[in-house]
């Protein structure tokens, strides 16, 4: 038996937007310590990786791990069903071929429920090594994902430079040049409008904007975002989920022709 | 503006 239940059902259909227009399909896994979820895009580009730790969830029973695989825009069509201020319930038998969501308004009136038919997949998990980031930033995520709209006009790649004075997002195509750069803050009132730069070593990589684009469809769910970079490897893109989770973006590089 | 390269490259199979 599995069983999750999340008051604040909003968080669900936010982690739904930030990876719907990315994966087709994907499978949750579900054990004792919460909903976890891995999986690349069609064009082997990115790879999605999701967390949500049980502790997050008013209830939570998972006497077996399973895995439930699942059409995203059949997902999207059910959450879309829910209200914001929905609780929701996820259910599903060991070795299920369904799952069922319950949707409790907050005053408990309305009740709804839709299952769901799971899917085989046959997705193979990549080991993500532990790396020692040569820059770590922390920024706005409204402000990120407006500067990956704004660039994204000028050209299909935009190049992250970090220093230990900031952080520069560049583009360059046919009709001229853009740069925005960010100064680390010094002092500001609210956390969330913080910049911040630990850095190892300054980077300059080049990325292609149709990702980070689609990354930045998880802006609502935290008003900051984390970019790691080094040089030569995938950047890593992390927003938190609340308190108990977060969904990580890695994005491999272009790379010199 | 350079070559795409597949996250693949970068992770093994686990």
């Amino acid at each position: 038996m599995f069983e999750a239940r999340l008051t604040q059902g909003s968080l669900l259909k936010k982690v739904m937007e930030a990876i719907r227009e990315l994966l087709n399909e994907a499978s949750f896994d579900c054990s004792e310590n919460g909903i976890q979820l891995q999986a690349m895009d069609n064009s082997h580009v990115s790879l999605v990786s999701l967390n949500m730790g049980s502790e997050g969830f008013d209830k939570f029973r998972c006497d077996r791990n399973l895995t439930m695989g699942m059409n995203l825009a059949s997902l999207s069509k059910i959450l879309k069903c829910a209200s914001n201020s929905d609780a929701i319930t996820l259910k599903a038998q060991d070795d299920p071929d369904t799952v069922t969501f319950t949707f409790e308004s907050e005053n408990n009136e309305r009740v709804s429920d839709y299952s769901m038919k799971l899917i085989n997949l046959d997705q193979e998990h990549l080991g993500i090594p532990d790396t020692e980031y040569s820059c770590v930033v922390k920024m706005p995520s409204a402000d990120f994902a407006r500067i990956c709209k704004d660039l994204s006009q000028f050209g299909d790649c935009i190049t992250i430079s970090c220093t230990k004075e900031g952080i520069k997002f560049s583009v360059a195509g046919d009709i001229g040049t853009g740069n925005v750069k960010l100064a680390q803050t010094a002092n500001v009132d609210k956390e969330s409008e913080a910049v911040t730069v630990e850095m190892q070593e300054p980077v300059s990589l080049t990325f292609a904007c149709r990702y980070l684009n689609h990354f930045t469809k998880a802006t609502p769910l935290s008003e900051q975002v984390q970019l790691s970079l080094s040089a030569d490897v995938p950047l890593v893109v992390e927003y938190k989920i609340g308190e108990f989770g977060h969904i990580r973006y890695y994005l491999a590089p272009k790379i010199d022709e | 503006s350079g070559k795409q390269s597949s996250i693949m490259n970068f992770f093994s199979k686990a």
